[in-house]
């Protein structure tokens, strides 16, 4: 009966990651695969298919009042300008797609039982500590060795390219393709995803919780999932769970580098402004 | 923690809210 319950819970959390999450691993693997119906990804491979490609960029639509400020804010420009603007747009445009996958995250988060019955600042607390843990995760599955998919998998843009950006735009990105290319070796699969974003989330030793004991015990139930989930899904995979674990150390460093990363531009780039959801999360983080 | 993390705060509460404020 008790690992029936585990079942449930996996097959719940897969569910909900279906749901909220719209490129699942499987369907990136198929378009770097090349084993797609869909056409091929646009590939960025330098500043001009920078440029051509940002028509492909299907990103959240900005409402016109808040565009008109934003171009005076943050420098949005168009066609024809110079490197330093291009790069500075897209990571306007990667901000904004980060914000929407927050709030993928958020929902997620919800739809973990026992979460929402948890204290308001502790839930707060734990999508502030994790949210970013979480989205290095689901970047891997849309990376390869040679560079990664972005715009829910329209486009192909090289890791050549990205370290051909100006710094530290160029230092941002690297740390995650050679965390990528090795958490993809564990070969695990959406389902599996489900359960450990979840395990991520319930993370009991964020700075600041108010009351460990339920997000310890809600984790632990994951957790029996997560185990039972990879000894059925890959039985010949030895240790699959432990190695598992062990990536959350390694996530760790890689938000705290990017937050890093982060109040750089803030200081060195005049025309970036951060957008109003990832300076809460990153207020105070590490 | 409420109070500085008012649309994190937001989007627990309602999943509708806009991300793009």
């Amino acid at each position: 009966p008790e690992s029936a319950d585990l079942r449930a819970l996996a097959k719940h959390l897969y569910e909900s990651y279906l749901k909220y999450f719209p490129l699942t691993k499987a369907k990136a693997r198929a378009i770097l695969s090349g084993k797609t119906s869909d056409s091929s990804p646009f590939v960025i491979h330098d500043m001009r298919s920078l440029s051509e490609g940002e028509q492909f960029i299907n990103c959240r639509q900005i409402p016109p009042s808040l565009a008109n400020q934003q171009q005076s804010d943050c420098g949005l420009l168009h066609p024809g300008d110079s490197a330093e603007e291009v790069e500075v747009r897209f990571f306007q445009r990667c901000q904004s797609r980060s914000a929407e996958a927050v709030r993928e995250v958020t929902e997620f988060a919800k739809s973990i039982p026992g979460f929402m019955e948890l204290d308001l600042n502790d839930q707060v607390t734990l999508l502030k500590y994790g949210v970013i843990e979480v989205l290095i995760i689901m970047m891997a599955p849309l990376m390869n060795k040679d560079g990664t998919l972005i715009a829910y998998g329209q486009i192909f843009m090289t890791r050549e390219f990205l370290k051909s950006l100006r710094k530290p735009f160029c230092q941002m990105m690297e740390p995650k393709f050679e965390f990528s290319v090795k958490f993809n070796m564990l070969e695990m699969d959406d389902s599996d995803m489900a359960l450990f974003l979840a395990v991520i989330i319930l993370s009991g030793d964020r700075p600041g919780l108010l009351n460990v004991k339920p997000i310890e015990d809600l984790q632990e139930t994951v957790l029996h999932s997560l185990e039972l989930q990879l000894k059925m899904n890959h039985p010949d995979s030895l240790q699959l769970f432990a190695k598992v674990l062990q990536k959350m150390t390694d996530l760790r460093q890689l938000v705290s580098d990017h937050v890093h990363f982060i109040q750089l531009l803030k200081k060195t780039e005049v025309d970036i402004c951060l957008h109003p959801l990832l300076q809460e999360i990153i207020r105070d983080l590490y | 923690l409420k109070e500085k993390h008012k649309i994190l705060h937001r989007l627990l509460q309602n999943s509708t809210t806009p991300v793009d404020l």
